[in-house]
């Protein structure tokens, strides 16, 4: 059985699909079968892997609303043991779908469970919202892994998110678990980034992931090349942290 | 009649709120009385001009789902001429409990359409999503701003935003005019930066505002004084570029 991770923050920008794009290449590259499933409707996670979203075969959308069982996209070029759910601009249009039908927040955790037991992990980037598609997301992972940019807006938004999981964990999943909460585009030069590091190690002591993911623009340039850190500039920071987070990872998921 | 401004990009952490905010600051300090709406169940731009989310006498959601005209609350301290309808975390709830409604498009229009002639601004602060949240915004909004941060990324999602605003053109409000896309978050130290600024040039050359918003950790830092840069930092660049937007927004709505 695969292990499912939900990249997760309704927070905008705090690098969720830079997350779960690298995640799922590193796990790839150190030899863990690994499936990317896009469920935002802006597709960014489909793009940054180097697949266009408006010329699919197959998309997230289709194993939300219909019975055919996901047909995922193995991920060509030098990424290793890569394969992608990819998402299409009618992904917005399954959030109105989904509320008229019995069981809505079910639809991505049946679809998953119909995937041969070839997967080793399954990598879910999520929108900007707390919104159906995200819900789905959460009810279909084993755990959640939280982005936070080292921000303060961002930070105030955090509460609200383990609100979100303990609901979801009362009322559809009692078995999702919190991963752990990674921080993002690190800046060590400015106080303020300083200060929410401390404020996040004070808050989540328990869960704060010691990796931290420094700003860097060989990260940002990464997508525009279709490509995920490791394959764009291997020996760059940003592909270290990632190869470092996913180890991390790794362990925490084999622990249990 | 107050000239209606509403901030919108689905794409997440593009300085939507940031931009809102300064804006309706800036507008208050040249004297214009304004008023801030808060679309956005994260409530930032309501906690970065100093309120609190959880303690409100009413917000933007009793705006929208109740018959009572809308009851905004004048921002205390130094901002000038400037009031808020605040958010509350129940404003996700209104998202399902307008669904099944009748016109459910039109819930913010009416809403403001009830406010005595008081103010010469309203600026509106969207979620990230193409959710009915935003379309109420941009169908009760003469313009539409949209802040595109100088990434790969954050370029992709504008087509997109394009389409969606043609779309509310056609069916909802033909009078919705594209204010402008205005380039947050510009560090002109990097590549990247420069590539999308021209990529924004050449693909917008009409709409894409002079005035360029320079990364500055300053503007980060604001929100959690609970004050608008205007107002925490009042010789800092980023005071500075957002006086100098607001003059070239008063500019574009006054030439209509
Ligand atoms: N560590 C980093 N250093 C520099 N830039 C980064 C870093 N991580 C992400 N970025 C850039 O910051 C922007 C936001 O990141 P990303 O799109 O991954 O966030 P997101 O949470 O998925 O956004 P959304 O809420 O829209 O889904 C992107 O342009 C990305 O390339
Ligand atoms: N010019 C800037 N320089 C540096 N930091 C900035 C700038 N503009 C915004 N920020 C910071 O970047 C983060 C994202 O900005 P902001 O929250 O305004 O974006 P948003 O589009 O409203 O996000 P969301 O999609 O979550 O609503 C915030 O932490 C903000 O303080
Ligand atoms: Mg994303
Ligand atoms: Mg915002």
């Amino acid at each position: 059985m695969p292990q499912i991770i939900c990249v997760s923050n309704q927070k905008g920008g705090v690098g969720k699909t830079t997350t779960a794009v690298n995640l799922a290449a590193a796990l790839g590259s150190l030899g863990h079968f690994t499936l990317l499933v896009d469920m935002d409707p802006q597709a960014n996670a489909t793009s940054a892997v180097g697949l266009d979203p408006n010329n699919l075969e197959a998309s997230t959308y289709d194993a939300l609303v219909t019975d055919e069982p996901p047909r995922a996209q193995v991920v060509d070029g030098e990424c290793k043991n890569l394969a992608l759910l990819p998402a299409s601009i009618d992904l917005a249009g399954a959030e109105i779908e989904l509320l008229e039908r019995e069981e809505r927040e079910y639809a991505l955790k049946r679809s998953l469970a119909r995937l041969e037991d070839i997967y080793d992990y399954i990598v879910i980037d999520c929108p900007p919202s707390l919104s159906i598609l995200t819900i789905n997301s959460l009810v279909a992972a084993d755990w959640v892994l939280i982005p936070v940019q080292a921000e303060y807006l961002a930070l105030e938004g955090l509460s609200r998110m383990m609100l979100m999981i303990q609901k979801i964990q009362k009322r559809y999943q009692a078995d999702l678990k919190l991963l752990g909460i990674v921080t993002t585009m690190f800046d060590g030069r400015t106080n303020l980034a300083q200060q929410v590091l401390e404020e996040l190690k004070r808050a989540f002591p328990e869960k704060l992931l010691h990796t931290l993911i420094s700003r860097s623009v060989r990260l940002s340039e990464a997508p525009s090349f279709g490509k995920p850190i490791l394959y764009y500039d291997p020996r760059s920071t940003g592909s270290e942290q990632y190869l470092d987070l996913t180890r991390e990872i790794i362990h925490v998921c084999d622990e249990e």
